[in-house]
């Protein structure tokens, strides 16, 4: 454990919390993909598996079972509790096109050929990539309450300090995982777009272009 | 290197 890692863990456990807040506060989700949230529902649950085969420390159980938790509570809160201001006509990307070609390099490119590896796999691919309909939601509508660009701002910053983490690891443990690196890379670079408007605009509620 | 059994970041 160093400093990024850790502070990049708390910033994505604050941007699920945020998320989380939000929806519940205002009593809507508008604005916010339910598609995003299947996809990152469904990265904490083929990833932390391992919570049933292997303990690895309390903070790692921990943080697992909330995330996983925070996850399916969001889906609900969008998909059930508040459906009403749920707005799926704007949240059109097509998650197919994510998830058939992650699933597929996932078994072609991996670890080990093993079934919770390649799931593990599976979560560091799908989760590179599964902001898009996010994005792809606020460039269609063109706007974005004020709270969603933290979280966003959260969530990508969590992404780029787990770089950070990655080299100091390297440097320090002699530690490289280069499955867990490249998609590291990946997703940081989507939100870095986003970062320039977010820092530029001061954080404000804003309309923007993607 | 990698080692496979476990990962234990998030």
């Amino acid at each position: 454990m160093n400093i990024f890692r850790l502070i990049g863990d708390l910033s994505h456990l604050a941007a699920i919390i945020i998320l989380l807040l939000k929806i519940w506060k205002s009593r809507s989700c508008a604005g916010i993909s339910g598609k995003s949230q299947i996809l990152f529902a469904i990265v904490f649950t083929t990833r932390y598996l391992d919570l049933l085969t292997s303990f690895i420390s309390l903070y790692n159980t921990c943080m697992k079972v909330i995330y996983i938790g925070c996850a399916y509570a969001t889906v609900y809160l969008i998909y059930m509790k508040f459906r009403a201001t749920y707005d799926g006509n704007h949240d059109s990307f097509r998650v197919e096109f994510l998830v058939v070609p992650v699933g597929g390099l996932a078994v072609l490119i991996n670890h080990d050929f093993s079934f919770l590896e390649i799931l593990w796999t599976f979560s560091i691919y799908l989760e590179s990539v599964a902001i898009l309909p996010q994005l792809f939601m606020i460039s269609k509508t063109g706007e974005a309450e004020t709270i969603t660009t933290h979280y966003l701002f959260c969530l990508g910053l969590y992404r780029a300090l787990y770089l950070f983490n990655w080299i100091w690891r390297f440097y320090f443990e002699g530690f490289f995982d280069m499955i867990a690196i490249v998609a590291g890379v990946v997703q940081t670079v989507l939100y870095c777009d986003f970062f320039y408007l977010y820092v530029t605009k001061d954080g404000k509620g804003y309309r923007f272009s993607i | 290197g990698i080692k496979v059994d476990g990962h234990d970041e998030l």
